[in-house]
């Protein structure tokens, strides 16, 4: 519990006499290896300790008789803020049909969100439309077929050897056609540092020009999920952020590294594999799991 | 690191950052950065430019343990290959089905990922896509079930290798850990020796919670191998040095795409050198 080693250290500082921004410094070093043991990217946590040190000295708390509570809460306040403030809904403003579109690395969860996304909306009352994008992985397309058929909601698909962007056109097309609301399109994984993936996603969005990019990543990304995020937000600017498997025993760590280096709010966590598993994000009780 | 005369604070520091970023650890770092001091705190320049280097890679490779090919003498070896959704087991799966067929094994896929939405379909294509055969029950059917049915039939086909695939699962969840445990017991009842291997996938971008999944997986079903998948993105997958020093269970393969032949067997080296940039 990080509360109660801040609380040791400053306890051990105590006998010393006054509190020293020296003394400061070694409880900010406990608060970043927290940090890095819950997968806060490197450079992240070192400028956010920073901040939280001025925030700390600004408040006080070398006078505090309860300093390591106080640094306790300078870190979990600074965090809420950094995180987000308060939860960011998807944008669903504009003329219909909306398209959201889902991007990400391989196997971070962006068919099961899609899915559960689907399943959000037709059940606040909108119509969505499931497109079948990924034609590189075996199967891609029956996944999404069996999704969209356990949650009554359609899947449109093209045949065989048709490319992504027509694709996403088609569904587009498709929903204008029917009436319905909302096309979430799913694509495939691709790592940010293949080219010709990148430019694939790049020219869906400019066909289809999504109200809502959705950065689907797993919540138990270590430090690469700096690298990732800023390749995509570069080359798509994605306008929010999927956390996945949170349902895990990881810190999430990640959460805090993607949105510090893109500023893209975090708008949706993953908590199960079923089609209902989908939460709106609250920053607070992130800060708290990432504290640990 | 250099242009000073010693191994200063300010390069430990930039040392530490190589080794955080590339998921090492702290507890990991921290304890080479500590080898690194003792040994090169007051030594002169020259010594600590290439010492530094030779050292970690060094006293990482130590921390690694010696990669073995997978065990394939059993006839037939049955290799179960398990770990948390998405890692890459199914793909690993089919890579491997190529493998073995190259060496011109009688391969066999044993469909056990029941659960997920057209898991079965997706291993359907890699088994017509190697040469496979595959043995599968319909969706939601007993996982166990098919693992038992796919032992017989291996046995009655003259299989060399079978390659069981498995629903991933966080290691979080009793039920489905137990789920695993009887497949694994399904397995060594009907086949002795069985399972020759059993190897945990590892996502290469997944930070320090792959400590916590390779160590449940381990208690649970006692693992022979990881494979690191997905090294041919940007991470460094270093979590791996924490995992093999602590459980003693080798890398055997990394995963370097999304192809067939996207498969490699570890090479402790070339990791290193990659990690250390
Ligand atoms: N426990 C849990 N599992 C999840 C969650 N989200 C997705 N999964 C599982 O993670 C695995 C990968 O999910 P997919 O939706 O196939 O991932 P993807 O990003 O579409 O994968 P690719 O298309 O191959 O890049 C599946 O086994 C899902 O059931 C979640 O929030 N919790
Ligand atoms: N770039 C790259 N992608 C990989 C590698 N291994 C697997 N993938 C991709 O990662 C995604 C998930 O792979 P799967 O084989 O479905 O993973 P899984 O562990 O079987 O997933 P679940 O069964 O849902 O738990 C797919 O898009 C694969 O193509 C690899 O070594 N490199
Ligand atoms: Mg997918
Ligand atoms: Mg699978």
């Amino acid at each position: 519990q990080i509360s109660d080693k801040l609380e040791g250290v400053f306890k051990k500082l105590r006998g010393q006499g006054k509190l020293t921004e020296a003394n400061i410094d070694e409880a900010l070093r406990e608060v970043r290896r927290a940090l890095l043991e819950a997968d806060v990217n490197y450079k992240v946590a070192r400028d956010f300790i920073k901040r939280v040190k001025e925030r700390a000295l600004g408040q006080d708390v070398l006078k505090s008789i309860t300093p390591g509570q106080q640094v306790v809460k300078v870190v979990h306040d600074e965090m809420v803020v950094l995180l987000g403030g308060e939860q960011a809904p998807l944008d669903l403003t504009g003329s219909p049909p909306l398209v959201v579109m889902m991007i990400g690395l391989q196997g971070a969860g962006k068919t099961t969100t899609a899915g559960k996304l689907a399943l959000q909306l037709k059940e606040k009352g909108r119509t969505p439309l499931l497109v079948a994008a990924d034609v590189y992985r075996p199967a891609a397309i029956d996944q999404l077929e069996v999704l969209g058929e356990s949650i009554d909601v359609g899947v449109y698909r093209a045949p065989d050897g048709t490319d992504p962007v027509e694709i996403a056109r088609g569904g587009l097309e498709l929903a204008k056609a029917t009436g319905l609301d909302t096309v979430i399109i799913d694509t495939a994984g691709r790592l940010h540092v293949d080219d010709e993936r990148m430019d694939e996603v790049a020219r869906i969005k400019d066909a289809v020009s999504p109200r809502e990019i959705l950065f689907v990543a797993d919540g138990a990304t270590g430090q690469d999920a700096v690298t990732a995020a800023s390749a995509f937000y570069e080359q798509l600017v994605f306008t929010g952020v999927v956390l996945t498997r949170l349902d895990s025993d990881t810190r999430g760590g990640a959460a805090l590294s993607i949105r510090e280096v893109t500023g893209v709010p975090i708008k949706y966590i993953g908590v199960s594999e079923k089609p209902d598993g989908l939460e709106v994000f609250h920053p607070d009780r992130l800060a708290s799991r990432i504290l640990g | 690191v250099g242009g000073k005369p010693r191994l200063d604070e300010e390069t430990l520091e930039e040392i530490e950052e190589i080794l955080i970023q590339a998921d090492i650890g702290v507890d990991t770092s921290m304890d080479l950065i500590e080898r690194l001091r003792e040994r090169y705190g007051d030594a002169d320049h020259e010594e600590v430019e290439q010492g530094v280097f030779d050292l970690l890679a060094r006293e990482l490779g130590s921390m690694l343990t010696v990669p073995t090919p997978i065990a394939s003498t059993h006839r037939p070896t049955i290799i179960l290959v398990v770990g948390v959704n998405g890692a890459g087991k199914t793909t690993t799966v089919g890579k491997l089905a190529k493998r073995f067929s190259d060496d011109g094994k009688k391969v066999m896929i044993a469909a056990c990922d029941t659960f997920r939405a057209a898991a079965i379909d997706q291993l359907e294509i890699w088994a017509e896509r190697t040469g496979a055969d595959i043995v599968r029950h319909q969706a939601g059917a007993d996982a166990a079930s098919v693992a038992y049915d796919a032992m017989e039939a291996a046995v009655a086909q003259g299989i060399d290798v079978v390659l069981i695939d498995t629903a991933g699962r966080l290691h979080t969840k009793v039920n489905l850990m137990e789920e695993l445990k009887k497949i694994q017991r399904v397995v060594a009842r009907t086949i002795e020796g069985a399972p020759h291997e059993t190897l945990l996938v590892l996502d290469a971008t997944t930070g320090q919670n792959a400590v916590e999944q390779a160590r449940a997986f381990h208690r649970d079903v006692s693992l022979t191998g990881l494979v690191l998948a997905k090294l041919d993105g940007t991470a460094k997958g270093g979590v791996i040095v924490a995992v093999t020093h602590e459980l003693d269970v080798p890398v055997r393969l990394v995963g370097l795409g999304e192809g067939e032949d996207d498969l490699q067997p570890f090479d402790p080296e070339h990791f290193i050198a990659a990690l250390l940039g």
